[in-house]
């Protein structure tokens, strides 16, 4: 379903340049569940990014089903997103000033979605992160692990092929991250392909296959 | 060194409230290491801030080393902060313009540290938290454990007699993390009081008390 083609992604900063991905291919199967783990700042998030359709890469070439994202135009980049992609962001990037159900609203709204329908479904995926008692609180108005949810109720709530989450437990006590890896593992059992970045030995293990990254590069697969 | 007296906080969304803390009572004494565990939106971090003088209660009183925090002058509350307490926030609240080293100077600059001592103290606390490779970049240009690691850098740089630290290693990977809460263990055992929330149990069993929140409540502690 993807693939990664000797993917480069260089920062420049100021005099200097950081090498975030150096060289990296990957495949990665329609409906495979895939762990992604390694150290702070090797390159994880970078790598999520342009799996989204967020960034592109420096050098390499990017294959969503066979089409290579680097040739589509921003328009088309933004459609693919919106159709195929959640993602489940490190830090969330929930709007300030809309509540837990417009932020899980919004992703809907973008694709037109009636106001009825959407307002149903935005509950249903918030009830299943367990916020049914805090739809009318903004972000400011809800805990850490709180916002953390609603921000996986938002990746989810479009039902996208491509699921990408980004250390959706970083927040969680062991029961919350546990009923959260269930939901997206739910997913993943529907036929969505899931990619879950983590530092949690024990979420990344739950993934038939886990990918390292060690300073932009990925490491031989193991088994 | 530090006690909360029948500690209610209350917050008001829309029509109805929600009772983050319920009459909390809790003495720590100063040179303690203590972690905090509870479930997502159970109370740990409405609890810090107002350990950390960032907020007050809505009934109940905070007293730190024998003065009624609820009685003082913001001015009065504002310096106590400045010298007294070093908080890395659950999200760590790095300023977007600033870089790393800027970040971790700004509490020096407030207490008028004179800019050779503040450039040299920067670069210490950051080199302890494996940073000296990332002192120009700004906040959007860093990983999330590498913010994370400024966040602590900056809390621990003017040495303060009282350490909060909500979920510091949320971010990290268990190297980094060790090094995180080997960083502030040495300062632990110089002196300071240090409250570490977490939902890693591994991080948790590093202090010799661990106190658990359930619903906005302190629950009995063992041991
Ligand atoms: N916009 C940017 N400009 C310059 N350097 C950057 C930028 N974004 C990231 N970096 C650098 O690229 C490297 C990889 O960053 P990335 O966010 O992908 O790491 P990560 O593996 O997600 O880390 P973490 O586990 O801490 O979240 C880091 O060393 C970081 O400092
Ligand atoms: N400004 C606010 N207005 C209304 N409710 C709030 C506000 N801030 C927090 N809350 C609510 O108070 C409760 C406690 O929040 P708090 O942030 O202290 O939880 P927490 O234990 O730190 O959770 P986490 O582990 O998810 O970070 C939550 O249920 C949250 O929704
Ligand atoms: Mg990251
Ligand atoms: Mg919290």
């Amino acid at each position: 379903m993807i693939r990664l083609e000797e993917v480069w992604r260089i920062y420049r900063v100021g005099e200097s340049e950081v090498q975030a991905l150096k060289g990296v291919s990957l495949e990665i199967r329609r409906g495979e569940h895939l762990s992604l783990m390694g150290p702070s700042g090797s390159g994880k998030s970078t790598l999520m990014h342009i799996l989204g359709c967020l960034d592109r890469p420096t050098r390499g070439r990017y294959l969503f089903e066979g089409r290579d994202v680097g040739t589509l135009s921003d328009e088309e980049r933004s459609l693919l997103r919106q159709r195929e992609i959640g993602f489940v962001f490190q830090f969330f990037h929930l709007l300030p000033r809309l509540d837990a159900l417009g932020n899980v609203e919004l992703p809907m709204l973008f694709a037109g979605i009636p106001r009825g329908e959407r307002r149903r479904r935005a509950r249903e995926a918030l009830d299943a992160v367990g916020l049914s008692d805090r739809l009318d609180h903004r972000p400011d108005q809800l805990s850490g692990g709180q916002r953390q949810r609603v921000a996986i109720a938002r990746a989810v709530v479009m039902e996208p092929s491509l699921l990408l989450a980004d250390e959706p437990t970083g927040n969680l006590d062991r029961s919350s991250a546990g009923e959260v890896m269930e939901l997206l593992e739910a997913l993943n059992r529907a036929g969505r392909t899931l990619v879950v970045v983590t530092h949690d030995p024990e979420v990344a293990s739950r993934a038939p296959r886990v990918v390292r990254m060690s300073d932009g590069e990925l490491l031989e697969e193991e088994g």
